[in-house]
């Protein structure tokens, strides 16, 4: 199974088209191997982008350069997958 | 295994198999209102199954639900599991939900991307699209809600196989679509046709890949209004409302921009709970809640298009 130990899901709050635009840019990094759960759209809709531990210091340092306001969606998306087995195994018993 | 539909357990997600042992059970508890019509096979063979609920007729008008074509969005197809069993329970006893089957069919597609949904359980939870081999490319899958021949390949789509926005070669590429493409063409008479997605709290109408409204946008906009309004009456949740390109952002090739183009005047998209902080992994706590809230809007849909028939 995929692991997704230290994946973060973060939710960026882009305040104007520019950064919009600048969050746009994210998605065409390939090797960043973001997951956008809630694309860029437009100011004041929030993003949601799951980021892989590897790239997490590197997008936050881009959107922080950028002056691109984010908060920690989901801390590790792999406890909550574990939590989510964890209780279906408990029904299946 | 659940030994009847009463004691299958709606507050826990289920793998696929389960999911079509519960469709069975379903189908052998009510074999004079639900059937199930196989309506073609995913790309690696597994079964595409649709509930039937119908009180007799000939082709009688329809309303189509489907869920969890995109296979991460877990709760819609455990609250597809819930609409079939609520309906069942409710034929006969709630006034609203017996007068829409004596008059009109329902259609349920609860697991409408089965590929990509064992996948989900087995490999790897995140994946959204199908699971088709593309020529060329080592991405596998492509996304059904782009796939559909409705401003197909057009911007607010993606040309990369890696992308989980991929639209596919062609228009209709993936069977998983294809089968509910001919299905509905062959029917012919389906009036009403509700795609559920999650997340994020929307209850979307077309267009989604141009910026023209729709000829009938007033009446699907005091729809939505009303469908919203009865789902927040439970629990309180707020939807947002409106057109695809206005109320998120631009998508081509989506389901209900084909179906409203084939006809179908109400065709609306759901993006159930929640907003930002469990995203596609809303825990199973939720579920029941969650399909309970849905049941409220789509019962509204539902009505409005038995009584306004077109």
């Amino acid at each position: 199974s995929e692991d997704f130990v230290g994946h973060q899901v973060l939710r960026i709050s882009a305040a104007n088209e520019a950064q919009v635009q600048k969050v746009a840019e994210l998605q065409d990094l390939e090797h960043l191997q973001l997951d956008f759960w809630r694309g860029p759209a437009r100011p004041g809709s929030p993003i949601d982008v799951r980021v892989p531990f590897p790239s997490i210091q590197a997008v936050k340092i881009f959107l922080e350069a950028h002056g691109i306001g984010y908060e920690i969606m989901i801390e590790d998306v792999q406890t909550l997958l574990d939590e989510e087995q964890e209780q279906m195994s408990a029904f299946r018993a | 295994r659940a030994t009847s539909t009463d004691t299958f357990n709606y507050a826990t997600y289920h793998t696929l198999e389960e999911i079509y042992d519960f469709i069975d059970q379903l189908v052998a508890e009510h074999p004079q209102l639900v059937s199930k019509i196989q309506i073609g096979n995913t790309y690696e063979g597994r079964p595409i199954y649709v509930l039937k609920f119908s009180t007799g007729g000939n082709n009688r008008p329809a309303i189509w639900i489907d869920t969890g074509i995109h296979s991460r969005e877990w709760v819609t197809q455990a609250s597809g599991v819930w609409f079939a069993k609520k309906i069942t329970e409710d034929y006969g006893q709630d006034p609203t939900v017996t007068s829409i089957l004596d008059n009109l069919d329902v259609f349920l597609e609860i697991v409408t991307n089965p590929d990509g949904f064992a996948f989900t359980h087995s490999q790897n939870r995140m994946w959204r699209k199908t699971r088709s081999r593309t020529s060329g490319s080592f991405c596998i899958g492509v996304d059904p809600n782009r796939n559909w021949d409705a401003g197909f390949g057009k911007a607010g789509a993606s040309s990369n196989p890696c992308s989980d926005t991929y639209h596919g070669k062609t228009a209709n590429s993936e069977v998983e679509v294809k089968s509910i493409v001919d299905f509905v063409k062959n029917h012919g008479n389906i009036k009403a046709f509700i795609s559920i997605h999650s997340y994020s709290q929307l209850l979307l109408y077309p267009y989604g890949y141009t910026s023209e409204p729709a000829p009938d946008q007033k009446e699907l906009h005091q729809v939505a209004k009303s469908a919203v309004t009865a789902l927040a009456s439970l629990y309180g949740t707020k939807y947002q409302y409106g057109s695809i390109i206005d109320t998120i952002y631009q998508a081509s090739g989506s389901t209900v921009d084909w179906t409203y183009n084939q006809g179908i005047k109400y065709s609306f998209t759901f993006e159930l709970r929640d907003t930002g902080r469990y995203g596609f992994l809303l825990p199973a706590s939720q579920i029941i809640p969650t399909a309970q809230e849905t049941w409220l809007a789509l019962l509204t849909i539902m009505e409005h298009t038995q009584t306004h028939p077109y």
